[in-house]
């Protein structure tokens, strides 16, 4: 057998490719260059690629990151390491840049494995994880969807743009069909 | 919601996933990503990483699900997702990327669409929408 790797996202169409190119890349060579048998090296390189997502706006998680219905971003992660089952998550995070390495303290570095909200964020910084305003993660493009939605009265799933060019019948429920 | 999965040539597996959540959701809601065994789960035998409606993927413990169907009934990694996709899920609500022990790797959806890209080491890549 040889290693594999996959990669989920939500992205405008027209940056799909070159967004997703990047991500593989990164993730092929990581992979490709540490092919010890070290678990941990390999998960930190995992930890990496969901950073690399978070990290591009126009992806929903981290900066470009959907709204509430008070226009605030509540970010969440997980991560779980599949030959321990050691796990971390988290959840209400407004202010932490990449969730998915808080979620990878919270794994290593408490004994528990989910924190929330106040509690998540007090151990951010605690751990010194970089932190910004929660205004970083808002973009323009997600203040028109949050309009959008709350004019349709509708919880929606991210990425909605597309659905008119497909072959199939909308539904009722308003939400767009798209993962 | 953005998300990964990996196993090493060694076969251990790991499983992250990351997201904002739904447009216009209230304020406190959680979904399906921090929920071990809902939108995210790996073992010795699979990693798994959801997308989707996180209520309806929390209901049907989609990640975990999808282990066990292989961990107790033996069902290769398809054959497991394609179960939790097409009869656990309702249509238009879920999506997963999974990787198993083995370097099998499935992106199945029953939504309308779903971003994914994967690549194996013997130079296998796909990168997809539709």
């Amino acid at each position: 057998m040889g290693w594999a790797i996959a990669l989920h996202g939500d992205i405008p169409r027209e940056l799909r490719e070159s967004c997703l190119h990047r991500c593989l890349g990164i993730a092929i060579d990581a992979l490709n260059s540490h092919k010890s048998p070290l678990d941990v090296v390999e998960l930190v390189l995992l930890f990496s690629f969901v950073r690399e997502l978070e990290n591009d706006p126009h992806f929903n998680a981290g900066k470009g990151s959907v709204l509430t219905n008070n226009g605030t971003v509540e970010m969440e992660a997980c991560i779980m390491d599949g030959s321990t089952k050691n796990c971390g998550a988290v959840s209400g995070l407004t202010t932490v840049v990449n969730a998915v390495s808080l979620a990878r303290l919270v794994m290593e570095r408490t004994p528990h494995i989910y924190l929330a909200f106040e509690g998540a964020e007090a151990f951010a910084r605690e751990q010194g994880v970089e932190t910004v305003d929660s205004s970083h993660f808002i973009t323009p493009q997600n203040i028109e969807r949050l309009k959008q939605a709350k004019a349709a009265n509708s919880v929606q799933v991210d990425y909605t743009q597309p659905i008119s060019i497909v072959d199939e019948p909308p539904v009722p429920n308003g939400d767009s069909q798209i993962g | 919601t953005v998300g990964c999965v990996a196993v090493d040539s060694s076969g251990n597996l790991a499983a992250a996933t990351s997201t904002g959540g739904l447009v216009n959701k209230m304020v406190g809601r959680i979904g399906d990503t921090p929920l071990v065994g809902a939108g995210t789960y790996a073992n010795k035998f699979c990693a798994v990483s959801c997308t989707g409606k996180g209520e309806e993927i929390i209901r049907a413990t989609v990640a975990r699900d999808v282990a066990a169907l292989m961990e107790y009934k033996g069902l290769t990694l398809k054959e497991a997702t394609d179960y939790v996709i097409k009869e656990s899920t309702p249509k238009g609500t879920t999506g997963l990327i999974a990787v198993s022990a083995t370097g099998e790797v499935v992106t199945p959806f029953n939504t309308t669409g779903m971003f994914r890209a994967c690549a194996t080491q013997d130079g296998k890549t796909q990168i997809g929408i539709w």
